[in-house]
């Protein structure tokens, strides 16, 4: 069980430095997990810790919003890859991101999703959902109550703005 | 795997049957404010297994149409979740399994291709399938992008529990 | 006391509903607080639920990200009518608002801003800030560390898009 | 009444003495993830008596500029804050009143148009301009907006008790 655990963890410790670094679009991004008790990591709390590109290294309270947003996918997508699910759903993970972000985390979405998971996101911004190879579109109908009906829309024929 | 598509029926805010999909590799799913767009993640996780409480309400039966207003819809209520198995090199179809779960009263029923299986044996055969719900490592949802970064020490190591 | 409470409380009451269907441009919308002990409300909690405009009166945990942001910014309003301050902050209000809700949002911000109260919103979306009267614009200058900077540009002269 | 600009003094993410406005009616602050514009609040909030846990830090002094890597710059820190008056019928000039507060090690200190003042004097001053800081009625901070609509009931009583 212990066993498990710290296989677990060193693997996610590497993939999420190389994710952060991915996501950030820059080798000087760094992203660390460090455990309270490093013999027995399981037995106490395990801290994760960012630099973001250009500033020092801080804790993860001083960090801006989009800045949060950024570390919790690299994290995400760090414990995902111990044992890959098929797909992700995201609800508007994207409300926090200024738009040089949203360019950085669609393009990692899309270099993941041809390879690994697929990606299901809901987003409320063009600059984020025009980037992807499908648009399922939510309406609602007003007759009495509310009830929703759906559109599907292939963006793949369509060149990438 | 892939997932393929999703079947609503009386589901929160998606009345009698209706079919979302097809999915893509990059999908996204827009529209207004209170058009029903988190109700589709709510239906994808609520057929994977995920209890009432993590779905917005309090109870299963919460989730039929109508309920939030008092008035629920009679008849059947429920999701199917299909996936497709990309075909190996012997294979010739891609081979296709279905997982629903219906609302009965407060309990629900699963189905694997149709037949009524057990709890046990549906998450085991989700789990073949790289989807282990209970570690919620593919979800994230409305709101919490920003409390994962901010979870304390000890959450982050029962994060680490659950996946491993 | 008991009396200054309740007259904040009736105020509040009108103020609410007036105010959240001006946001809303609905008439149909409604919004409620009720004490949970009418006779004497400073001894129990207040409820406050919402009708967004064509839906049914539900409990507020049934309503979606956006109703909620536009059912606060009504009461924080109202709230503020009662003893108004000259001005107002807000950071990033605007984030699961879509592009109708920001429309009014903002047209009942430009009118309030006119008469009442001045208006400071941070705010990363094109729709929210091309309606103001000035954007301040803060960038970063990286040596060794980061350190802030900023630029304001007048938009009055500008027509409204 | 209403607010005329800012001055940082080494205050958070903010080196030197810089001037942010004028502002207008309807103002917006823009900037990447990460600029400094949440910073911009807090100096408001700072300013007009806000402490330092609703600022996101634990004491004052980590308010000064590089104080959150451990290398906080010498010499003063702080933020005033000039409010004008519109002039009424019969006065000519716009009359313009300055509150400032500084941070001298954990402790700060207020003054108004340059003369040093007791907290309560400073917060009576403002309370006379409308402005009530422990109100927060004028404020809504990141990522506070839907916690607002989902207070508990006995919260929203605690509300309107700060506020009457
Ligand atoms: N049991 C139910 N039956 C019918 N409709 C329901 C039920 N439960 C919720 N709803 C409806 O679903 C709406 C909320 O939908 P949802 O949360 O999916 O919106 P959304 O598209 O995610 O919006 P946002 O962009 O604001 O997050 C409610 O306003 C309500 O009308
Ligand atoms: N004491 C300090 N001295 C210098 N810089 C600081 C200090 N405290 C915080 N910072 C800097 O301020 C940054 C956060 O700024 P802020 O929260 O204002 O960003 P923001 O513009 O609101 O971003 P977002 O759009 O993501 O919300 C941190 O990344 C850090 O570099
Ligand atoms: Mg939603
Ligand atoms: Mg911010």
């Amino acid at each position: 069980r212990y066993q498990l655990f710290s296989q677990c963890f060193e693997h996610v410790c590497v993939a999420i430095d190389q994710i952060y670094k991915r996501l950030c679009r820059n080798t000087s991004a760094q992203a660390f997990l460090s455990p309270e008790n490093p013999e027995e990591p399981y037995l106490e709390g395990i801290n994760y810790n960012c630099v973001s590109p250009g500033k020092r290294f801080m804790p993860m309270d001083n960090l801006s919003g989009g800045e949060k947003s950024i570390a919790a996918l690299a994290l995400v997508f760090a414990v995902n890859s111990y044992r890959p699910a098929p797909f992700f759903v995201m609800d508007e993970v994207d409300a926090a991101l200024d738009n040089t972000n949203i360019g950085k985390v669609t393009s990692y979405i899309r270099e993941q999703s041809r390879e690994d998971f697929q990606m299901i996101v809901i987003s409320l911004k063009e600059e984020f959902y025009s980037q992807a190879d499908s648009l399922l579109g939510v309406y609602p109908e007003f007759d009495g109550g509310m009830c929703s009906h759906i559109l599907s829309l292939d963006l793949t024929p369509f060149p990438l703005t | 795997v892939y997932l393929k598509q999703l079947e609503v029926e009386n589901f929160k805010s998606w009345r009698g049957r209706q079919v979302i999909g097809p999915f893509k590799r990059f999908n996204c799913i827009v529209g207004t404010n209170g058009s029903g767009k988190s109700n589709v993640m709510d239906a994808l996780c609520f057929a994977l297994g995920e209890r009432a409480g993590c779905l917005r309400v309090k109870h299963a039966r919460d989730l039929v149409h109508g309920a939030h207003i008092g008035v629920p819809v009679p008849g059947a209520a429920g999701v199917a979740v299909t996936f497709c198995e990309v075909p190996g090199e012997e294979e010739e179809e891609e081979e296709e399994k279905t997982f629903s779960r219906t609302i009965t009263g407060d309990t629900s029923e699963y189905r694997i291709n149709g037949t009524l299986v057990a709890l046990s044996r549906y998450t085991s055969e989700l789990q073949r399938l790289g989807i282990i719900v209970k570690a919620r490592n593919c979800f994230v949802f409305q709101g919490a992008v920003e409390s994962i970064a901010m979870m304390k020490p000890r959450e982050r190591t029962q994060l680490f529990e659950r996946i491993s």
